[in-house]
């Protein structure tokens, strides 16, 4: 997978994102 | 159902990915697949919808193709742009072997891949990823005979 | 009575008479009743706060979205509880030192024009 994304992980099973607090947020103090 | 899902685990070598005709990497058959069987699933993030629309956005910015969002339903999008399975690499084509369904095991939503016809060894997995209609078109190179011309 | 609208707000919170319980991602519930002119205020008491959870409080037009906090967007203010940080349109700014926690009564004010 490297060589094609190198940030790039593979996964067995459909993964529930953890949201951040400032997920929605374009800029925070 | 939930059968079959955890069956296609061991199917791996069913497929493989490669260079495309279509467009950068592709999934091709690697034995003959029959009518209306179930391929693999499309794994990746789930994530809520406007979750997905910021990040749309994020990747735009970024110059990341935004294609390797799938949505489930009005609430749900499963993201593979940076975790998922190889499910990622199915091309677009306006003339597809294959179609999505949206499957519920144990009371969770998940994609799977079918077959639309018989599949031979070699061929191309394809989808119609149905994008929406937008001003600025993009090209479409599947090269199928019912070639809508544009992927938006 | 002004009560938390059983319908104008996210499916997944947990709604009350006058209480919002939220879990995971950010969400919205609104007033069932809304202001359009003069000065308008409300409390709300935050009654419970998990480790490293917080929450945002403020005021909606009925075109923001309920699957984003408040002041995700041009139709509403928010006030972070995390250093009192207050957001419109996703740009947070400083705006009260050191925020809110669980055990404070929290007020909100605002003017609108008053038609001739």
């Amino acid at each position: 997978w490297s060589a094609f994304a190198p940030e790039f992980q593979e996964l067995e099973e459909n993964e529930k994102y953890i949201e951040k607090e400032g997920e929605f947020d374009m800029e925070d103090e | 159902d939930f059968f079959k899902i955890n069956q296609l685990k061991f199917r791996k070598k069913m497929i493989k990915f490669a260079r495309s005709r279509i467009h950068g990497w592709g999934l091709y058959a690697m034995e003959t697949i029959a009518q209306d069987e179930m391929i693999v699933e499309y794994i990746g993030q789930k994530i809520r919808s406007l979750v997905a629309d910021e990040r749309e956005k994020a990747y735009e910015r970024r110059g990341i193709g935004s294609s390797y969002l799938f949505r489930i339903d009005e609430h749900s999008v499963i993201d593979a742009t940076k975790r998922g399975n190889f499910a990622r690499f199915i091309n677009h084509s306006c003339q597809p072997n294959c179609y999505a369904k949206v499957l519920t095991i144990e009371g969770d939503k998940r994609i799977v891949i079918y077959s639309r016809s018989i599949i031979n060894k070699g061929e191309e997995i394809t989808y119609d990823y149905k994008f929406p209609i937008e001003d600025d078109k993009i090209d479409c190179l599947c090269g199928a005979k019912a070639c809508r011309g544009y992927l938006n | 009575n002004v009560i938390v609208s059983s319908n104008d707000r996210a499916f997944q919170l947990t709604v009350a008479n006058y209480s919002v319980t939220g879990f995971e991602g950010y969400a919205m519930a609104r007033a069932s009743h809304g202001v359009s002119k003069g000065t308008w205020y409300f409390e709300v008491y935050f009654d419970d706060q998990p480790d490293d959870s917080h929450v945002r409080i403020g005021w909606s037009q009925v075109h923001a979205p309920l699957q984003a906090c408040v002041g995700y967007n041009k139709f509403s203010y928010g006030w972070r509880s995390k250093h009192g940080t207050k957001f419109h349109d996703a740009k947070g700014k400083k705006y009260h030192f050191g925020g809110f926690k669980q055990g404070d009564t929290l007020g909100c004010l605002i003017h609108l024009p008053v038609d001739k």
